[in-house]
């Protein structure tokens, strides 16, 4: 772990003096290779390092823990910071019925997390949430949506795979009316960042509804590209967030840390499982501490 | 004098910048650039082309080993018996559908197995790309035993002279103890049913993932005894980089890329091809 990496690094130095200059030099080492190996970003590893290595010079060694855990502690902190420090909740504006649209690579999680979010808002209470398949492209993609809303029991708009996905997020807002819900969950074909026509596509949608809220779905196992990936989502769309999937695995999730960073947009949920009910709002403390691993 | 060493300086951290972007992992990055630099002093080479280069070298040198094709006109046995296994989302419903329509077009009798029967919607899904294919889908309904569909896909493919039996299992994480062993499960009831199969189990990758691939391949390689691999989504701007770990720390074969989402954008594996594109 990084505690027993720092400890070695600071064993000489006891429970007087200060960390000085040099052995945090080695400590920051040590700290960029654990973040590179928790796939957070190269560029924003090098900042955070920076940040860390100004606080963590000239502090004084205290007797009550090691200097290897107290600069663990300034680590998780600023990670924390970074990671963001409230949980934000779904952006639900305006007058409803308020659509929210998901969006993100391929496979990353969306159509399973729309499903999730409509029994969350059920369980709630307050809410009514209204599933849209607006995916015509992948096969037995409507299906599967269908298939999630039956479960939870929850209306699901007729998509067919004939129409057009801006059409289908139209007639969903009308029918989510009549049908005495407020949110409409809209799901969107996987995309890349880097396919110009889909991502128009994506603009024409929300420019056709107005979505309340935007989320872009991420996969806690994604690697360096978390970045350009979240940057070019927020700059068509101007997100109104994230959701991170697939966090009950061994990944450390550094896409996290690089996304936030970068777009400075909160991440709001996170999937934990497969199952409709593993799904829970964001812990930045959670999450600095698995990756720091 | 000084000035050589600042633009060498500079030089290495932008290769150790597009190597770890490239999610090839900071160790593998070191070891890269330590041994191009050890390579161009014995030869008192010192420009940025060269390092690169060099770099470029090692690169295939480790993944030309790693080609594979899988044998399609000169199969040892038939019906041969290919899983698809990997973490979820990867693209493994997706790859046998690539691969299914292209064993077609080449005149082989293939059927698809449709062994994951938890996934929402995950047999019509099978199902669609079985119809684009042009090739017979065996299914069970959905929550029954994933091994009773691989049970009979075998035996029928058996019966009906198939050359193929692709088998695509449900998404897993490696983690999960129980999953892990159903598909060991699935593993023994093929080779109950036909001894020796699966003759091919193949991990499907995620050029989307950073370092994470790398347990995945430990694991499901510990677990079931993988014969390859395969690494999809190389369309998007991922490299794909750990697939060097990877290489070298398992002999495995890098059957088939994943290039998009259309039923032609399936590859072989070119290890030049695979570095150029990273460069
Ligand atoms: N273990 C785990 N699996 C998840 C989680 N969220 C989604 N999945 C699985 O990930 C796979 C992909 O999920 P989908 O909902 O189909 O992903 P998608 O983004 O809609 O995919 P495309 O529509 O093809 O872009 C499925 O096997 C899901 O069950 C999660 O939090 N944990
Ligand atoms: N861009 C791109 N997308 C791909 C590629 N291969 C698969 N996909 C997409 O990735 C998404 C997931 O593909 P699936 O085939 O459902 O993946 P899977 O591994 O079977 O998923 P689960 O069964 O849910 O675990 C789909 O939207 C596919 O179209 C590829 O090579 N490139
Ligand atoms: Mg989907
Ligand atoms: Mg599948």
């Amino acid at each position: 772990t990084l505690t027993e990496r720092l400890n070695t690094v600071f064993k000489k130095l006891k429970g007087q003096g200060k960390i000085t200059e040099e052995n945090v030099r080695e400590a920051m080492r040590q700290i960029r290779l654990s973040l590179l190996e928790a796939d957070v970003h190269y560029k924003v590893v090098k900042s955070f390092v920076a940040t860390v290595q100004e606080k963590a010079i000239g502090v004084e060694v205290l007797s009550s823990i090691t200097p290897g855990q107290q600069i663990v502690k300034i680590v998780h902190d600023e990670l924390v910071e970074l990671l963001g420090t409230r949980h934000t909740q779904l952006r639900l504006t305006g007058v409803p019925p308020y659509p929210v649209l998901l969006v993100g690579l391929q496979g990353s999680g969306k159509t399973t997390t729309i499903a999730k979010l409509a029994h969350m808002l059920k369980q709630g209470g307050k809410h009514r949430p209204y599933l849209v398949p607006a995916d015509v492209q992948r096969p037995a993609a409507i299906d599967q949506l269908t298939a999630l809303a039956k479960q939870i029991h929850a209306p699901c708009y007729p998509s067919k795979t004939s129409d057009n996905p801006v059409r289908i997020a139209e007639k969903a807002i009308q029918e989510a009316t009549r049908a005495g819900c407020d949110v409409v969950l809209i799901d969107t074909a996987g995309r890349l960042q880097v396919d110009e026509p889909l991502m128009a596509e994506l603009q024409k949608i929300k420019e056709a509804v107005n979505p309340s809220d935007i989320l872009l779905v991420v996969d806690a196992m994604t690697g360096q590209e978390a970045v350009k990936v979240a940057e070019a989502f927020n700059e068509r769309l101007d997100l109104g967030g994230v959701i991170l999937t697939k966090l009950d695995g061994d990944a450390r999730g550094g896409a996290a840390l690089s996304i936030k960073a970068v777009i400075d947009r909160p991440i709001k949920f996170v999937g934990i499982g497969e199952k409709i009910e593993d799904f829970e709002p964001f812990h930045p403390d959670r999450m600095a501490s698995r990756i720091l691993g | 004098f000084a000035g050589k060493k600042e633009i060498d300086e500079e030089l290495l951290e932008e290769l150790e910048e597009i190597l770890i972007t490239s999610d090839i992992g900071f160790e593998t990055t070191q070891e890269l650039i330590e041994t191009a630099r050890k390579q161009l002093r014995r030869k008192d080479i010192n420009n940025p082309e060269s390092l690169k280069q060099s770099i470029k070298n090692q690169m295939v040198s480790l993944l030309k080993p790693r080609e594979g094709r899988l044998p399609i006109d000169d199969l040892p046995i038939a019906p041969y018996v290919i899983f698809f296994a990997g973490v979820n989302g990867v693209g493994k419903t997706t790859t046998i559908g690539k691969l299914a329509k292209n064993l077609k077009a080449r005149d082989k009798k293939v059927i698809l197995a449709a062994a994951d029967t938890f996934r929402a919607a995950a047999t019509p899904q099978l199902a669609l790309w079985g119809e684009k294919a042009g090739v017979d889908v065996i299914a069970h309904q959905d929550g029954s035993d994933p091994s009773a569909v691989v049970y009979d896909a075998i035996q029928s493919a058996q019966h009906r002279l198939a050359d193929f039996v692709l088998v695509d299992t449900a998404g897993r994480l490696h983690t999960k103890k129980n999953l892990m062993e159903e598909l060991k499960k699935m593993c023994r009831v093929a080779d109950k049913v036909m001894p020796g199969a699966p003759h091919e189990k193949l991990l499907v990758l995620d050029a989307t993932n950073g370092q994470n691939a790398l347990m995945q391949a430990k694991q499901f390689h510990e677990a079931i005894g993988l014969t390859g691999l395969i690494l999809t989504k190389l369309d998007s701007t991922a490299k794909g980089g750990v697939i060097l770990q990877i290489a070298h720390e398992f002999d495995l074969p890098i059957y088939l890329i994943g290039v998009g989402e259309g039923a032609e954008d399936l590859q072989n594996f070119d290890a030049e091809a695979f570095v150029q594109a990273m460069f």
